[in-house]
């Protein structure tokens, strides 16, 4: 459903220039569930980034269904929205919003009925371990906490395209395979494509294929 | 150096009671290297940050050198300042300062020559791998990039107590080992004191003991 087709990015720092993609071709099949995993500073972020539209390449293209994506702010933020989304790596909760309504914000785009956004968000937190925290704040959560409730969020919106960077950092062992296991289910139910960046290598049981990266390259094999 | 007499610290969130620290007593050692591990919400966060005097308990006392820490902001901040370093969970690099700027404005609270701060943030990037990254903002770097750089950071001030609180959560297992193992020798040479919080188990050979927290207790053993 989405190819990455010789992308490149290049940043130059002083005299440096540093090769976050350099030549990157790839295809990823609907359904499919594919975990990125590489060095720190390999290129991960950057590729998942470019692959959800979140940013261009210098050179080559990201084709979706087909079609090239656009390279406007507001082609980029439409097929976002339409189609994407995602767990950053930094992974970005509203500070002035509880975890339900973090969660609510997200299911506003593909639901309308008051009745059924309670009930998403609500059974989301359930599914990570969080339903009796609905009404705490960010910072009244822990840093784990943190992380389940904007998981709970990007599934909630049912996406196409589900892109998560490093979604179990700050997760012990347990907690962390329940949540990707969890991920992984639903996904398959809903038909979703799964990117996840990951250091975490117990976690490739999970899903059906694995790409390294290494200084802005794919391996081979 | 530092000892725990039971801690607790509650939190009321609508009727329901989080006991974040629930009679936490211990005891560290100048100098040795405690690893703090646990669930997600167990209190470890909680435990690190009301050591290093960034919260007060409800009940129960934090001693070190064998008075008791202060409890007001003023108090808690001078001990802080002269005392201890810390990599928060979130690690808050300024964001409007180079790596290299991040670093020298930690070693300034101890160091006072312009040549002898550039020295040092200098060989502080160098040992975490990111010496050609010294003029970087922290928009510019990796997640695991930018933990490197907090990490470095809370070294180069040569703390009496070093607090790191998941170091390692944004890393690929090599690069995390190696600044884990950076992190040791570094204390041990300056006789600083440190608790590790990890969800990485692999991180164990590097502590001299390891502090088990389940619900906000520490387990037995
Ligand atoms: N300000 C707060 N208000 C309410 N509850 C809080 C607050 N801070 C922390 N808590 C709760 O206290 C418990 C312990 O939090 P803490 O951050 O110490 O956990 P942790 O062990 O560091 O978890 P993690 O591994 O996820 O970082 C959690 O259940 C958390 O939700
Ligand atoms: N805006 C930028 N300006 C300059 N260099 C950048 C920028 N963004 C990323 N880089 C560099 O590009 C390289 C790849 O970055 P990227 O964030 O994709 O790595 P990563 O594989 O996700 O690493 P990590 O595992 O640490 O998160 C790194 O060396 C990084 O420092
Ligand atoms: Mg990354
Ligand atoms: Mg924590």
């Amino acid at each position: 459903i989405i190819e990455a087709r010789h992308l490149k990015k290049h940043y130059k720092t002083g005299e440096k220039i540093i090769k976050a993609l350099d030549d990157v071709t790839l295809s990823i099949e609907k359904g499919e569930f594919v975990m990125v995993i590489g060095p720190s500073g390999s290129g991960k972020s950057t590729l998942v980034n470019m692959l959800g539209g979140v940013d261009v390449p210098d050179d080559g293209e990201v084709i979706f269904r087909g079609e090239p994506l656009g390279k406007t702010s507001r082609e980029l933020t439409q097929f976002r929205r339409r189609y994407v989304s995602f767990v950053f790596q930094f992974y970005s909760l509203i500070p002035t919003l509880t975890a339900k309504e973090n969660i609510e914000l997200a299911a506003e785009l593909v639901i309308k009925s008051r009745k059924e956004l309670t009930k998403i968000a609500e059974e989301a937190l359930e599914a990570v371990g969080l339903g009796d925290r609905k009404n705490s704040y960010p910072s009244q959560l822990s840093g784990g906490e943190r992380q389940r409730v904007a998981l709970a969020r990007a599934l909630s919106k049912k996406p196409e395209l589900l892109i998560i960077d490093e979604p179990t950092g700050q997760l012990d062992e347990e907690t962390g395979q329940r949540i990707v296991e969890l991920i992984r289910d639903t996904s398959k139910a809903q038909g979703t494509t799964v990117l996840m960046v990951t250091h975490d290598l117990e976690l490739e049981k999970f899903s059906d294929r694995v790409l390294k990266m290494r200084s802005g390259k794919i391996l081979e094999g």
